[in-house]
């Protein structure tokens, strides 16, 4: 059940798209 | 004093000077150094003219030219200010200035929105909120059934549409924001703190010595 409680931005803010700190890795 | 180092430095097209963009954004001057270092690296990973193309990104994100992703082209997009298909330093350090920790918090919430306004009519409508659940899922290899999908977008579309409208606007999101901070947590990069560490640039901070 949890999924449904959750927030859809809370969801779509976790896409590794959206994750620009791999841009700093070496 | 001596400005051979200016002289024989070689700039990509596109780039502006470490004043000019520091002047403009939450950065110093050396921070705008050391992510010129970062650009020169991210913008020579597979073509080397200086600008951060569409693959050269997702290589950068996702270790893999090819991987597309929904919400990487939109970042994309976001930075490519002059919608010309490529990332310019100036672009760049312009648009990461908003994840700077000390970037002022309307200006995330407003990036993040135009982030959603996946086909920019300055709503945030229901079929582009059902269509990022989608897409994050199948990113994420996950499955739920299209029943859970529309429980979640409509519990979600519910709380912060509250005129009801069926399209949230910038007003509503910025409400939304306020109640759900959580939410704009990836428009902030730690790492921009340290960006002069894991970048440095003497060469570069040795001509603008020159300049000054």
């Amino acid at each position: 059940a949890a999924p449904v409680t959750m927030n859809a931005f809370e969801l779509i803010s976790t896409s590794q798209g959206l994750n620009l700190s791999s841009l700093f890795e070496k | 004093m001596g400005c051979f180092c200016s002289k024989n430095t070689r700039h990509t097209p596109g780039y502006e000077e470490p004043t000019v963009l520091a002047a403009e954004t939450p950065f110093t001057v050396s921070e705008v150094e050391a992510l010129y270092e970062l650009f020169k690296k991210l913008s020579s990973s597979i073509i080397d003219d200086g600008l951060i193309h569409k693959e050269e990104f997702q290589l950068a994100l996702f270790k893999n030219r090819n991987k597309r992703n929904l919400f990487a082209d939109r970042i994309f997009d976001l930075f490519d200010i002059k919608r010309n298909g490529v990332i310019e330093f100036g672009e760049f350090v312009r648009s990461l200035g908003v994840f700077h920790p000390n970037a002022p918090e309307a200006d995330k919430i407003g990036f993040a929105f135009r982030l959603y306004d996946l086909r920019h009519t300055g709503y945030i409508e229901r079929e582009e909120l059902k269509e990022m659940v989608l897409a994050l899922l199948q990113e994420s290899d996950l499955i739920l059934s299209d029943d859970i999908v529309e429980v979640i977008v409509d519990k979600t579309f519910n709380e912060a549409d509250t005129k009801g409208d069926g399209r949230i606007d910038q007003e509503e999101w910025k409400e939304f924001v306020s109640k759900n901070p959580s939410l704009i947590k990836n428009m902030t990069l730690p790492y921009l703190k340290d960006i002069t560490l894991a970048f440095p640039s003497f060469v570069v901070s040795a001509e603008v010595e020159d300049l000054e």
